[in-house]
């Protein structure tokens, strides 16, 4: 028997915003730990990387580990039907075909099910080993969503250059060019307005600004957004999920042909 | 010109 209980069913509803960019389906695999996703993107550029603590439920009980492949424009039709304040359960049967998502509102006088049918989806688990990397940069997630956006207009690809005085984002194309420097927050009364940059040594590298873009549709997850970077391995956007986990893109950079 | 690589260039299948 699988069920996770969260009061609020806006995280989960802002997760899948999050993920459904770059994926059509996937396998959330449940343990007694939590929920854990990790997928590629069709064309294999990219990584997403999910999870969500099992502590961090009102209610978590995973009496056998259960991988649940799920359609995730269905999945997006379902949370559509729960409000915002709606307390959410998902629940399973050991070795089921189904899952079941409860909602219920705040005074307990609407509950509603909705079962849906899950997908036998290849599992293709890439191992991902712990990396100190080269730069780490903090900044208002609000913020890089902005720098995407309006350095998108410019070209495909974006540059990030990360020094010790901050960090820059570079795009060119048919138009013209664009450059966005951030410089780190000298005095930082709010953490979630800063601009951090731990250095050990300069980094630049080349994305591909429709994944960035995709990325940022995890804004509204977190105030924050993390940036790891050293040369010539994929950077890692991460988006802390609340007191629940994390949601992490894996990107690979674009290399000199 | 830059080419777009894979992240099956960089980690492994388990």
């Amino acid at each position: 028997m699988f069920e996770a209980r969260l009061v609020q069913s806006s995280i989960l509803k802002k997760v899948l915003e999050a993920i459904k960019d770059l994926l059509n389906e996937a396998t959330f695999d449940c343990s007694d730990s939590g929920i854990q996703l990790q997928a590629m993107d069709n064309s294999h550029v990219s990584l997403v990387s999910m999870n969500l603590r099992s502590d961090g439920f009102d209610k978590y009980r995973c009496d056998r580990n259960i991988s649940m492949g799920m359609n995730l424009g269905s999945m997006t039709k379902i949370l559509k039907c729960a409000a915002n304040e709606d307390v959410v359960t998902m629940k399973a049967q050991d070795n089921a075909d189904t899952v079941t998502f409860v909602f219920e509102s705040p005074n307990q006088e609407k509950v509603s099910d909705y079962e849906m049918k899950l997908m036998n989806l290849d599992q293709e688990h890439l191992g991902i080993p712990e990396t100190e990397y080269a730069c780490v940069v903090r900044l208002p997630a609000g913020e890089f969503a902005r720098i995407c956006r309006d350095l998108s207009q410019f070209g495909e690809s974006v540059v990030i250059s990360c020094t010790k005085e901050g960090v820059k984002f570079s795009s060119a194309g048919d138009i013209g060019s664009a450059n966005i420097k951030l410089a780190q927050t000298s005095n930082v009364d709010k953490e979630e307005l800063a601009v951090t940059v731990e250095m050990q040594e300069p980094v630049t590298l080349t994305f591909a600004s429709r994944y960035l873009n995709s990325f940022t549709k995890a804004t509204s997850l977190s105030n924050v957004v993390q940036l790891s970077m050293s040369p010539d391995v994929p950077l890692v956007v991460e988006y802390r999920i609340g007191e629940i986990g994390h949601i992490r893109y894996y990107l690979a950079p674009k290399i000199e042909d | 010109f830059r080419a777009q690589a894979a992240i099956v260039n960089y980690y492994h299948m388990d």
